[in-house]
């Protein structure tokens, strides 16, 4: 099974 | 006060198009260097980079840094109102709360405006540094389009795998399998090349309509750029430009799905 991630597990908040 | 008059108003409507799957509302941050707006959609797997450079406007000025929040199905609204080719003049006050379109047709017998309340938006910004990725993939923006949308009868998820000897993108579903593999090629016709710069191969994978959505801004650029490395979000860039203007890129983020 593959889930999916969201763009807070690459990138920082500013 | 800030004013933008931008000789291909359509421009803005092809830009719309292209986000309005993804966002119902965003902030566009005007600053000296133009109008720029980034956001991601509700569940945090795909961002939206625009950026419309000052230079790509007819006239420009921006006195003084401000942001402006806009429900975008209003504005969707307001844009159906004009035509293409209406040079579209965008205004707000320093502080307003309400930003002004006007369209004036292109013999310059009908002008219309239109005033749009603006939001408060609290919106996330998401530091992304500079990349260089493993594998940067150049094709038509056409090809792209086709290629999601004919994938995405299969499965909700599209692996792409960029090796040495092209690009293979790849759904399973219920109904079974496909594949589609594109070479690289030196087409005498430059638009229909495929061109791969590789460092080492990679593979990912991602969710089918998060590409058809991003596949919507086909429209603005004959070129789409993929750009991939191992375990981080793809970038989807399409340049927002004519053949005599060069207005900006509207890129793509969005995070891989990975296992379990």
């Amino acid at each position: 099974m593959q889930k999916q991630t969201t763009l807070f597990s690459f990138f920082s908040r500013t | 006060m800030f004013e933008a008059r931008l000789a291909e108003g359509g421009i803005l409507k092809k830009v719309l198009d292209a986000i309005k799957e993804l966002l119902n509302e965003a902030s566009f941050d005007c600053s000296e260097a133009g109008l720029q707006l980034q956001a991601m959609d509700n569940s945090h797997v795909s961002l939206v980079s625009l950026n419309l450079r000052a230079e790509g406007f007819e006239n420009y000025r921006c006195d003084r840094n401000m942001s402006m929040g806009m429900n975008l199905a209003s504005l969707v609204k307001i844009m159906k109102c004009s035509a293409n080719d209406d040079v579209l003049t965008i205004k707000a006050q320093d502080n307003a709360d309400v930003v002004t379109f006007v369209f004036e047709s292109k013999n310059g017998d009908r002008v219309s405006d239109f005033d749009m309340k603006l939001m408060n938006l609290d919106q996330e910004h998401l530091g992304i540094p500079e990349t260089d990725y493993a594998c940067v993939i150049k094709m038509p923006s056409n090809e792209f389009a086709k290629i999601v949308r004919d994938l995405s009868q299969f499965g909700e998820s599209i692996a792409i795998a960029c090796s040495k000897q092209g690009v293979k993108f790849s759904s399973t579903g219920d109904i079974g399998t496909g594949n589609i593999k594109l070479a690289q090629n030196s087409s005498a016709d430059s638009d229909d090349k495929v061109v791969v710069d590789l460092q080492e191969p990679v593979t990912l994978t991602f969710a089918s309509r998060y590409l058809n959505s991003f596949a919507k801004a086909a429209g603005l650029s004959e070129k789409v750029t993929l750009s991939m490395s191992p375990d981080v979000p793809l970038v989807v860039e399409f340049k927002v430009a004519t053949s005599d203007n060069d207005y900006g890129y509207i890129r793509y983020y969005l995070a891989p799905k990975i296992e379990d």
